[in-house]
């Protein structure tokens, strides 16, 4: 049975994109069939692996995934890229529930292939993270180790649970991922503490360290663990991997 | 006659609310008559001053500015807190120019009082960053000294120039800041380098470094300059005040 990640936090530049690129790879190089999708109409997925965005989105041109999927750099692990196409995503934002019927159609297709789908999306609460949330079997939600990071949570919270109760629905929490934890800043042990009290269980006990090398890997157009694979943040990657793969 | 200025930028997590505040409170510092309005549904402007956001949104309440419009702990600073309501949110984006017309009528009451109003924006090239685009005359867009930094902007820009076309139009570009420069990192160089080259004098010779003391003030709910006015962040938006003074 395939397992569907929605990666989302309507906070931006907390580490969603990094995280879906680096956890797709190692859970490609951990011998999982893994398809990585891009949301995102900035499309940073997409040339974080060296790859181009698409003219037309598939959602809305009806590519199938056998025609529209790409291959990556790294072995099990293909794309689907995304589209800057400014037509193409407000007519999917202005689709609603249709759009989520077609992205779950679409990755109903795609799961036939696929141990993992991964679904990185936009910084927002908006028509296009709400389908990928009604597609996915659960959400991975990254958490950048900052004051403005717990503020905006209740909102999100409240979109998920909104999402879970509606009929056919099969979310469920994939866990918190503490992302650039800088140790020797006091407010980073702060909000980890902050955000164990209150989610518990659900975090993951791996955090992501800041470092310089997980934010060079996209100029090189691969994954941390590719490009630099004994760096603090990519044995973090790979440990995040083991637990995901665990739970 | 009053300058409005749009922090915007799509990409998430680059510096918009820490920019919008902390500018904000340098020219009330400096005597200008200060408004700051919170377009974003995260509130991050408004809690990151202390204060709280409101229930319902004054744009679709119809509330007048004099009845919104709260003081901040910073003599001359006033502010238009944000609002959570998602209903709110979720109308002013359908509303399309409606939503720019209200938001224009709503700021030419407020321009009466203030020698600069500042809007901070949500991570989106949706309809309530081109409402707040629209009724500026001038764009300030904080870019990061990272990799995928300059890979939407071809977007932005395009945006940027579809509403500069539109007819009454004043928006011009403010100007292009650097933010969370690390000295020590080589890719902070380089798009620093890279930036200047495209975008040559829109570009502000102030860059804003990675300081602490920048992320620790919103959880003391003032801006760095009144928590930390010694420190490199402080100084450097107290440069970037005298920069947009000067233009
Ligand atoms: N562990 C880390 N160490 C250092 N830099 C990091 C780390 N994780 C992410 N970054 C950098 O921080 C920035 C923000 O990360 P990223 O773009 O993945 O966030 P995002 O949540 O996807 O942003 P958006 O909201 O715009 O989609 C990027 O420039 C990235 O390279
Ligand atoms: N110069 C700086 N030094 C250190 N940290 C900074 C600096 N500027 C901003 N930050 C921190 O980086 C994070 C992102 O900044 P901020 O929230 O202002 O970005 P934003 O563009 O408004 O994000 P969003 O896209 O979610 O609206 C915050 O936690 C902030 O405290
Ligand atoms: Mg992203
Ligand atoms: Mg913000």
């Amino acid at each position: 049975l395939v397992r569907t990640l929605c990666i989302a936090n309507q906070k931006g530049g907390v580490g969603k994109t990094t995280t879906a690129i680096n956890l797709a790879a190692c859970l490609a190089l951990a011998d999982k069939e893994t398809l990585l999708v891009d949301l995102d109409p900035q499309c940073n997925a997409t040339t974080g692996l060296g790859l181009q965005p698409l003219e037309r989105h598939p959602l809305v041109t009806g590519q199938s995934p056998a025609e529209a999927t790409i291959p990556t750099g790294t072995p099990k692990l293909s794309m689907l890229p995304g589209s800057r196409s400014f037509g193409d995503t407000q007519r999917l934002a202005e689709e609603g529930p249709e759009c989520t019927n077609r992205l779950r159609r679409y990755l109903a297709q795609a799961a036939a292939t696929s141990d993992f789908i991964l679904i990185d999306s936009p910084p927002s609460l908006g028509p296009l993270t709400e389908a990928a949330l009604s597609a996915s079997s659960e959400i991975l939600m990254p958490i950048q180790c900052e004051y403005f990071a717990m503020e905006g949570l209740t909102q999100m919270i409240q979109v998920i649970k909104r999402v879970m109760q509606q009929p056919e629905q099969k979310l469920e929490f994939g866990g918190i991922l503490l992302t650039m934890y800088d140790h020797t800043l006091e407010l980073a042990a702060e909000v980890d503490q902050e955000v164990r009290e209150f989610f518990g269980e659900i975090v993951f006990e791996t955090v992501i360290p800041r470092d310089v090398s997980v934010s060079e890997a996209p100029s090189f157009g691969c994954s941390v663990v590719e490009h630099a694979p004994r760096a603090r943040g990519a044995r973090a990657y790979i440990e995040l991997c083991m637990e995901v793969l665990e739970r």
